[in-house]
């Protein structure tokens, strides 16, 4: 499904040089579930922008689905992203002036169901994550956590085959992570892929491979029995 | 230091309320270390908004080093914040246009020290958290978790004797997490007080006295020997 081939992001500040990604090979099937793990700053939010088309790679080869996309214009990207992925934000990324049912409701604007289905899979998202009584919030009116289960629920919404989340429980207390997490446990048991960037133990307990960088680079890939 | 009294926090949106901090009494001694937990959206960070300053009461009285300060005006409780208290926000609230320096000086703009005494207290409080080599990036050039470092930095920086972290470990692996409670060990030490919102255990640990919220009220108050 996924085919990373020395993927290098690398930012140039002035003189010196920031090797985000440096020279990582990584390959994922379909219906794997995953976690990246690593310190702060270790790479983990970049390798994810680059696997979910957010982002191009500065060197290096990526292909998704049979089809290599590492240099795609944005509109292709943007095409590929909205209906092939969904991304949970590290830091959300709700758009301030809609509610918490727009923004869930967002990813199903382009896709060819009617209004009123469009309304039931986005409450049935929100329910989901337990946010039915904060439908009509605006992300300034919600607390961390509901902002990122927003977040959560608009990844889910359209039903993609390969979900992206990046510190999805990092707001949220146990028992709440706990049953994102199994909300997670239940799309990969429907084949689903699943990559969970995560800096907890016992939520990388839940995936079947647990991937870790350090200073761009993968010092370890464990595949669990 | 502080002290509560049936404090309320209520938003009203068109026919229902939202009782985010429901009557709520608390007092805090000059020197305590404290924890505040409970579920997404039971009132943390209202409460460590009103503790802050950053926010009024809807009722209830507020007495913060014996001067009421809930009905004060928007200048004077600014001046207060900037002279008494530092704040790690949970959404970080970092300038998007300035670099992590900047951002981390902004609270000494306004103190009688030097420029250089300045610069070198910044870059002290940037090295503090580790981010000595990503003092020129601005935030939309950081990681998540160095972000977060930015804001413990900046809330650090004028050694205000009353330090309020709303969920300051949460984008950060367990090691930098313990790295940072360990600064706040030793603030205690100095005989600060110090209140950490946090849904972690192993982060409440280290604090004296760990008080548990829900649905904007407070269930159990318990100090550790
Ligand atoms: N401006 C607002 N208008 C309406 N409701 C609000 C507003 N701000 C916060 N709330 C509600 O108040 C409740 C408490 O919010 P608060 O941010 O204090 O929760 P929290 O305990 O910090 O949660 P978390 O752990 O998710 O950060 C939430 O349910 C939230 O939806
Ligand atoms: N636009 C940029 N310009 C320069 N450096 C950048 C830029 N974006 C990210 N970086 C750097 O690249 C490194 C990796 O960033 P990344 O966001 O992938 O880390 P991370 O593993 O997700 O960290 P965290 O756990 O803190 O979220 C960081 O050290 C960061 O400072
Ligand atoms: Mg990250
Ligand atoms: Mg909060």
């Amino acid at each position: 499904l996924i085919k990373l081939s020395n993927i290098s992001k690398i930012y140039k500040m002035g003189l010196t040089e920031i090797r985000a990604i440096d020279g990582v090979s990584l390959e994922v099937e379909a219906g794997e579930y995953i976690a990246i793990m690593g310190p702060s700053g270790s790479g983990k939010s970049t390798i994810m922008n680059l696997i979910g088309c957010l982002d191009t790679p500065t060197s290096g080869s990526y292909i998704l689905n049979d089809m290599e996309v590492a240099h795609l214009d944005d509109d292709r990207l943007a095409e590929i992203r909205n209906k092939e992925i969904g991304f949970v934000f590290q830091t959300f990324n709700l758009l301030s002036r809609a509610n918490a049912l727009q923004n869930v409701e967002l990813p199903l604007i382009y896709s060819n169901i009617s209004a009123k289905e469009r309304r039931r899979q986005t409450l049935q998202a929100l329910e989901v994550v337990g946010l039915r009584d904060r439908v009509r919030h605006k992300p300034s009116e919600l607390s961390g956590g509901e902002r990122q289960r927003v977040a959560i629920a608009r990844a889910l919404v359209n039903n993609c085959s390969l979900l992206l989340a990046d510190e999805p429980t990092g707001n949220l207390d146990s028992k709440m992570g706990e049953e994102i997490m199994q909300v997670f446990d239940q799309l990969h048991e429907q084949e689903n892929t699943i990559i969970v960037v995560t800096h907890e133990e016992h939520i990388a307990r839940h995936t079947k491979r647990v991937i870790r960088l350090l200073d761009g680079k993968i010092i370890s890939d464990e595949r669990k029995g």
